[in-house]
């Protein structure tokens, strides 16, 4: 018996890299 | 947390050949079918999130094993951004689509079909919309 496996849905965001310059202060 | 790609990567599972992405209108599509409008328009309908032009300037992966440290150029004020990554990690490229530092590995590791990275490259990126 093989049982019902939920399958996960990643977010479109996650894919992509936050490349934010670093803020001087 | 996502679970990681199987062995010889530690790269998280979404980026797996097959693995499910929803986009901001609800919209499911495998990793491997995304095009460039997919991010835009998920970006455009997102209220936090903004998508930046990221130039590839420089790719150094001389000296660690399997990691490579890329050099962006960020948006229009042209932010100079150094990223350490796993040589194949996979960066979308605006109208061409998912590209690596090596692709090869990228193909063999997690079956995302994948060009090469280079300078010159403008890769899709992200930052805040609100960002003071």
């Amino acid at each position: 018996n093989v049982e019902p496996r939920s399958v996960p849905v990643f977010p479109w965001h996650s894919l992509v890299p936050f490349l934010a310059p670093t803020q001087s202060d | 947390a996502p679970s990681s790609a199987p062995s010889g990567s530690s790269l998280p599972a979404y980026f797996i050949k097959g693995s499910i992405i929803q986009l901001a209108d609800g919209e499911l599509k495998h990793v491997e079918d995304l095009k460039t409008e997919d991010f835009i328009q998920s970006a455009e309908i997102s209220s936090e999130l903004k998508i930046d032009s990221s130039t590839v300037e420089r790719i150094d992966d001389s000296h660690t094993h399997n990691f490579a440290i890329v050099q962006f150029s960020v948006g229009e004020h042209r932010a100079q951004v150094s990223v350490e990554v796993q040589v194949e990690y996979p960066f979308f490229v605006f109208g061409q689509g998912w590209s690596s530092c090596c692709p090869d590995r990228t193909t063999q590791l997690l079956e995302l079909p994948c060009t090469k990275l280079s300078v010159g490259d403008v890769c899709i990126s992200l930052t805040l919309k609100n960002l003071r």
